[in-house]
């Protein structure tokens, strides 16, 4: 399905060069339920955002259901993770101006194959899903830290994705609320979905079917 | 030292009141540990933002040393703040256009018993305590999630505060990193400083020598 080879990662920064990845290889198959564990700062939201078609890698391979990503141009990586793809960030990336339900729903006028859907209802079921029927009219600065998290967590599951991308999913909520998405994440998983969360927490990394470990962005 | 009475917070929305603390009543002594754990949503940044003079209630009394915090300006609260408190962000309010470094020493700028100190030297003491000091010239949008936070962390600690306020200070860190903060503000409970932390984290609040169970608004 997703296909790794070889790829680093480097920075450029002025005179000099941080290489943050180091020729990481990695298979992801249908329907897996993988974890993506290390220590803060090892480079696991840089591989989980090159695995998103976020970003390129400096070298190496990247083959995304057999195709090469980086013979893609920007536009049509764009249309793969728009598509196929639903993406939690680690720092949210809510935009200020708009509703939680707005926010949730934005997803939904970039995807062709939503034309005909009310989007109101499809953003209102995924509110309820992560516990927020209402929050939905509250604008970020109005909500929690964990409500924010989890309207960046029903906005990731609004278009019904193949795949879920999860950065820290969990990081401001308590057990039971964390609890409460790793079932929403395993039912996902259940019906067919793939799913890639990064996590420091190690209760959620245990839900996964496969654990990868990042250190120093080498995968270890 | 800081005593809190009928504490009440309400939003008003348009035409609905939302309330969300609810006669809350505690004390704080000095060189006291405190977590405040509960829910997503059930109050804990509202209460610890009016602790930290950066919010009013609605209704209540607030001493803070003694003195009513509902009579003081909102000038002589930022005064407060800047002199006596170090507060750590749940979602870190990095400014973008400033480094790591810059954004350690800015609360120096602000107090005026820092005039004649060495506001770098200050930093990157700061910055070596929390593990970044390969990172000092790195933007906020050049760091990992949990750099960030580091650098919120490293932040409220530059002023050397009697009082430091922290907000889910380990939500993005692994458990190593987790760990070496909760030694790191130990140690500044050891040296007299009164320290309360809002966490999920079972493990960082089991640190505390107190902890406050908040849920709907409410002390339970
Ligand atoms: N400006 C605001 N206007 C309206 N409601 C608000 C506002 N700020 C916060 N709230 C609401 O107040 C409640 C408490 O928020 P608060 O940020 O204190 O929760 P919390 O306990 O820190 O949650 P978390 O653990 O998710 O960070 C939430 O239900 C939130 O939606
Ligand atoms: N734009 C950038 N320019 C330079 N260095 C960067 C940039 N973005 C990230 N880095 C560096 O790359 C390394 C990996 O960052 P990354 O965000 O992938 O870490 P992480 O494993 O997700 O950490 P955390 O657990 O703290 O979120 C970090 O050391 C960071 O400082
Ligand atoms: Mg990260
Ligand atoms: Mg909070």
């Amino acid at each position: 399905l997703l296909e790794l080879s070889g790829i680093n990662k480097i920075y450029k920064m002025g005179q000099i060069d941080l290489q943050v990845l180091f020729d990481i290889s990695l298979h992801i198959y249908d329907a897996d339920f993988v974890s993506i564990i290390g220590p803060s700062g090892s480079g696991k939201t840089t591989l989980l955002n090159i695995i998103a078609c976020l970003d390129r890698p400096s070298s190496g391979i990247y083959n995304f259901f057999g195709e090469n990503v980086g013979l893609k141009s920007n536009d049509e990586m764009s249309a793969i993770r728009n598509l196929r793809i639903g993406f939690i960030f680690q720092s949210f990336n809510l935009i200020p101006r708009h509703t939680a339900l707005e926010n949730v729903i934005m997803p939904l006028h970039y995807s062709t194959k939503f034309k005909n859907s009310n989007f109101k209802n499809l953003g209102l079921e995924c509110l309820e899903k992560v516990g927020l029927s209402d929050r939905v009219n509250h604008y970020p600065n109005e909500l929690s830290g964990g409500q924010q998290q989890r309207v960046a967590i029903a906005r990731a599951l609004v278009t019904n994705p193949e795949i879920i991308l999860a950065d820290e999913p969990t990081g401001n909520l308590d057990s039971k609320t964390s609890d409460d998405i790793m079932k929403l994440l395993k039912d996902l998983n259940m019906q067919g979905k793939t799913i890639i969360t990064i996590t420091h927490d190690n209760e959620v990394a245990e839900q996964a079917s496969e654990i990868i470990r990042i250190k120093d962005g080498r995968v270890i």
